[in-house]
């Protein structure tokens, strides 16, 4: 049986939420280093991975690896009902055909329980190889999200450039253009506000506006996002989660 | 989505 508690219950309702309108159903892989996701969005521009470690969990229990397929806008619905303090159990016997979230109070005043169907989804597992970039900048999350909500409203697609010192997103469209530049900046008394740039080649890339528009939705799992670019190759936005695992979003360039 | 390339393009199917 696949047995885990996650204390800080508001985790899984923010991952959720992070993907539920980019991808509608996926298959949720469990074993025993963890609980993860990998999933392309139906226009297979984009893929989500999502790991959480056994031991981020309070308490953890895969007796063999199972697949669960839910539909996204199922799985939200049910977790809407868990409190944001709640902690949330998530039960599912091995051959079952149902995924049970109990939702636990922080008193304890409070225990519901949920069942979800499991579906059966046909996905394609992809190998995600491991790559060294030619650009890692880490910005603040809130940051990133507000940079391309603006840039929405001018284009459809980003240049994201890198250099030693900054980070450029420019952007050009119909009304004009625009650029907003952050440079790096190791802020030692506010770290949740940093930019970091980690560089071994100036790079260059262009994206899709409205699919990291999509994954800024993650903003509220982490203080920063990752940015991991190459010449031609995905980009890689990544949210770490503390302690628990990582939410990382793949987009082809343009 | 003009001249948008697919991300299964980029990573091989396991």
């Amino acid at each position: 049986m696949f047995e885990a508690r996650l204390a800080q219950g508001a985790l899984l309702k923010k991952v959720v939420e992070a993907i539920k309108d980019l991808i509608e159903d996926a298959n949720f892989d469990c074993n025993n280093s963890g609980f993860s996701l990998q999933a392309m969005d139906s226009s297979h521009v984009s893929l989500v991975a999502l790991s959480l470690r056994a031991d981020g969990f309070e308490h953890y229990r895969c007796d063999r690896n199972i697949s669960m397929g839910m539909k996204l806008a199922n799985l939200s619905k049910i977790l809407k009902c868990a409190g944001n303090d709640d902690a949330i159990t998530m039960k599912s016997e091995d051959n079952g055909d149902t995924i049970t979230f109990m939702f636990e109070s922080p008193n304890q005043e409070r225990l519901s329980e949920f069942d979800l169907k499991l579906m059966d989804i046909d996905s394609e597992h992809l190998g995600i190889p491991e790559a060294e970039y030619d650009a890692t900048v880490k910005v603040p999350s809130s940051e990133f999200q507000r940079i391309v909500k603006d840039l929405a409203s001018i284009g459809d697609t980003v240049e994201i450039s890198v250099t030693k010192d900054a980070v450029k997103f420019s952007t050009s469209g119909d009304i004009g253009s625009a650029n907003i530049m952050c440079r790096q900046n190791k802020s030692v008394d506010k770290p949740e506000e940093s930019t970091e740039i980690d560089i071994n080649e100036p790079v260059a890339l262009t994206f899709a506006l409205r699919y990291l528009n999509s994954f800024a939705k993650a903003t509220p799992l982490s203080p920063h996002v990752v940015l991991k670019l190459s010449k031609d190759l995905p980009v890689v936005v990544e949210y770490h989660i503390p302690d628990v695992g990582r939410l990382g979003f793949y987009l082809a360039p343009k | 989505l003009a001249g948008q390339r697919s991300i299964a393009a980029f990573f091989s199917a396991k």
